[in-house]
């Protein structure tokens, strides 16, 4: 069980260096409290946002937590890949310039795999495949109307309210 | 094998029968608030049976039953395209597979579920067999649900290293 | 003590039926679960979205929920006022059409008092009376550029991340 | 009675000393992740005195002190216009107050906190009764931080009941 632990803990390792480094440029390491018995302890995250000293999660900004969380979120998808993955609202405490590199990040995975990302920033939508479109109508319940962005559609529901 | 389509069937929000195009690659979804967005993820999550009812923020199963409809019964089916070899000709040939799950809300009001492969009955293990040889997710480590990600930014270290356990 | 608590209590419910009006045309309720003896039971919150039925907190979506809290919050400051109130990217749940009657109830409340919002969001930056955007400076640290909105002044730094 | 400047010298990711206008009505702050932003209302809450190191995302109060400068002191002073009457004249005049608070960390790493009203040091007690005075925020309930609205949410009814109780 250790030995099984440890080996899966030197993969995510490694894979969140690399992923960190993709979404910032930054540098980004997971350290084990107590590497001899790792059931014993926990797990720290120290990174260094390019530019900045390193620090701890605690001190970070909003925007600086949540891309070190997906970092640990795609490095996990690595070492334990499937066909799918789905992403809920993941960029809401992202600005614009982050926002679009997660999308980056997210349209180079979908070139071997199915991810679904429901969003409300328009850079997120610009950058996918295809967009489709919910609404809620009065006594009919929820309509998908779908639509393709690839073909630069104007998205009237989008527009509307992803600004 | 990929995902192709997702059909609700009096399914949280969504009471009438919708199919839902799932392409290849990267998509979003985008909507108003309160409009159906994540009753979708929902039901991927219902029918591969990768969560429980209070991670569908449902208090009991036959919650998940669409109040706007009025029928006793809900279903969610994912269909998959695959590449297989066929067993004559030994030639690579696209199908496409069915899974369903579908709940009935019975009179004392207790839930009655059922799984189906290709229109027939099987049981939870063999779909979650089935799924696992394609591939596909069987637990819930691949949705990351709205709030997800700032509750693992604000999870002390011992929480965090326990969601590496999951994966050795 | 439990005089005080109901009294405060029944300004809270009536400020909040009219605040969750106000940002959704809907109905609000706070209701006591032990109405007797208030310290033994917790506060539920029911409410009706405009064209929905009536539902608890929890089955609501994200972006529902928070427009609920938020109502519940303009309550709380309607009933104990003060000069300075200050929200820290409290429309993140929110979609554009939100975010907007969001701004607009600030508007309103801050012709008597100063209201400080930090958002990413352009809706909310275009409503307000003035924005002041923060830069981080390699080596010389946080820094602050002035700049008004109501002179339509454009905002380099602020679009090229609010979108 | 209204905020008209926040001045910060060496605080958080602010080491030179900068001087922020507050004006009436409504003032929106934006920027990228990481620039500094809740930084600001972290001063407002130290100068203030409203809120605990840990609601401010310092473990000890001398993690407030910039690292980013070289000096072991940090200050955060807030400017407030007010309309009083002149004893003398009976006149309504307009005047500015300043409340200041500074940190200096010792040679023993603990904190020396100190707290001037227009230049003349003052108890904490009496910033809170001045502040009360003019109408200003003295508890932390005027501010909502960066996920509070979730964590409002998120609550239980009991809880939720308890934000009621300090109304009382
Ligand atoms: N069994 C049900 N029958 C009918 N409607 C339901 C049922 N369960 C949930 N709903 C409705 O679904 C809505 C929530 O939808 P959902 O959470 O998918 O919204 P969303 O599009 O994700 O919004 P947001 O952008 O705010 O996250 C609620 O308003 C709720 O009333
Ligand atoms: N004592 C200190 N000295 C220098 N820098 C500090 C200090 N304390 C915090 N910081 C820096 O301040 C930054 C965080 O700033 P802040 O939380 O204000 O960002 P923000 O603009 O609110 O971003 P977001 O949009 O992501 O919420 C961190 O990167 C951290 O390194
Ligand atoms: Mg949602
Ligand atoms: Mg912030």
């Amino acid at each position: 069980k250790k030995t099984a632990f440890l080996e899966a803990f030197v993969r995510v390792r490694d894979a969140f260096s690399k992923t960190y480094y993709e979404l910032g440029r930054g540098e980004g390491r997971l350290i084990l409290e107590d590497p001899k018995d790792p059931f014993a302890g926990g797990l720290q995250i120290k990174v260094r946002p390019r530019g900045k000293k390193l620090s701890r999660m605690e001190v970070m900004s909003g925007g600086e937590k949540a891309l070190t969380a997906l970092a640990l979120i795609f490095a996990l998808q690595e070492v334990n890949p499937a066909a799918l993955f789905v992403f809920d609202e993941v960029d809401k405490d992202l600005d614009g310039v982050n926002t679009k590199i997660l999308a980056e990040a997210i349209r180079r995975r979908a070139e071997e795999r199915q991810y679904i990302v429901i969003s409300h920033h328009r850079t997120m939508l610009e950058l996918s495949n295809q967009t489709l479109g919910v609404t809620m109508r009065k006594d009919f319940g929820s309509v998908v109307t779908g639509v393709t962005v690839d073909q630069s559609v104007e998205l009237t529901t989008e527009r509307a309210h992803a600004a | 094998v990929r995902a192709d389509a997702l059909v609700l069937d009096n399914f949280k929000s969504f009471p009438r029968k919708s199919r839902i195009p799932i392409r290849e690659g990267f998509t979003t979804i985008s909507g108003p608030n309160g409009s159906g967005k994540s009753n979708l993820i929902d039901a991927l999550q219902f029918v591969l049976a990768t969560s429980s009812s209070k991670g569908m923020r449902a208090d009991r199963l036959t919650d998940l039953i669409s109040e706007l409809g009025n029928k006793p019964t809900a279903s969610v089916a994912l269909e998959f395209v695959g590449t297989f070899t066929d067993p004559e000709t030994k030639l690579p040939i696209e199908r496409v597979i069915q899974c369903k799950r579908s709940i009935r809300r019975r009179k004392d009001k207790s839930a009655q579920v059922k799984y189906h492969l290709n229109g027939n009955q099987i049981r939870l293990c063999d779909l979650h067999d089935v799924l696992r040889h394609m591939g596909l997710p069987t637990s819930g480590q691949n949705f990351v649900l709205q709030n997800d990600v700032i509750r693992l930014t604000s999870m002390g270290p011992v929480p965090r290293r326990q969601v590496l356990d999951e994966l050795a």
